[in-house]
């Protein structure tokens, strides 16, 4: 009598959470903006043999953003993940990975990320800001308030603006506006930058220095901005990023 | 003769005695929330 095909794989099976945790780590690996996702739920996973110790595997992942931009080098278990009152975003991925004598590997991976919806979060919690598009007006003008402050007391290189990855406006009881965007390192000193900003371009691949900044702008009662940048200092990419900067809206992210 | 039984009789013959305190296994997918569900 042949054999009985093998029980259906659940979603919690050891093999499923290995199967999602190698996708997890392609998708942040191969991720150019933004910030790490943390696996929140295995949706549906479906193995489709193709020979002896060879399955195709076919995933659906859920997703949730953590703190962590990509570009840190903070491993992805220490990453917390935002939580439901600070805007949470979701990431939905169907990723396809080939299982060859044990080990895993991706063919291909699709992911769409979009921000919690508003409308739930002012239910639960009336004063939580919200995210607001990465190019609204004042978003635009703390960051670039932001860098200037820090460029011009920092000792350090100049830095250049790569992305804005999140930002919020809170109208009462002050009205702040809250963003994190990420930094390169140029080739010039501060002091260099005063002369010809022109001149300051990010460091080449092999000398590269990414760093993230959180800047807080109260505009009322009072004026007061705040500017945090940590550098991360060299690391040797493990893909290509690519450098422009860019501005992208929280609301719907599509990557493949 | 055949007749033709209403279902819910059938069903009622053909459903297997479960032992006492039978829990069904949850289902396969979707699996377990790590963090919340939004």
């Amino acid at each position: 009598v042949p054999a009985a095909p093998p029980a259906p794989l659940g979603c919690d099976d050891p093999e499923s959470e290995a199967a999602a945790e190698v996708a997890v780590n392609y998708i942040n690996g191969h991720s150019h903006h933004g910030y790490k996702f943390a696996l929140n739920r295995i949706e549906d996973i479906r193995v489709v043999p193709q020979g002896p110790n060879n399955d195709l595997i076919f995933l659906e992942l859920d997703l949730l953003e953590t703190s962590c931009p990509v570009l840190s080098p903070t491993p992805l278990v220490n990453c917390s993940v935002r939580s439901f009152a600070e805007h949470a975003v979701e990431g939905d991925c169907d990723v396809k990975l080939q299982k060859l004598d044990g080990t895993f590997s991706v063919l291909a991976s699709k992911c769409h990320s979009h921000a919690d919806s508003g409308e739930d979060i002012v239910k639960v919690c009336p004063d939580c800001p919200l995210l607001v598009s990465l190019n609204n007006t004042e978003v635009l003008e703390t960051v670039a308030a932001a860098l200037n402050a820090y460029n011009s007391k920092t000792t350090e290189a100049y830095l250049r603006l790569l992305e804005i990855g999140r930002a919020k406006i809170q109208v009462f009881p002050a009205h702040v506006v809250v963003t994190e965007f990420a930094v390169g390192a140029t080739n010039c000193s501060a002091e260099q930058a005063k002369a010809n900003v022109e001149d300051c371009q990010l460091l080449p691949e092999d000398q590269s220095n990414f760093g993230f900044c959180t800047a807080e702008m109260v505009k009322r009662p009072t004026q007061d901005l705040r500017v945090d940048c940590q550098m991360y200092g060299h690391q040797v990419p493990a893909t290509v990023i690519p450098l422009l900067s860019r501005v992208f809206h929280p609301t719907g992210q599509d990557t493949s | 003769s055949v007749t033709k039984r209403a279902v819910a009789e059938a069903a009622q013959h053909d459903k297997v005695p479960r032992p006492v305190g039978f829990v069904p296994p949850p289902p396969p997918c979707p699996g377990r929330i790590r963090h919340f569900d939004i």
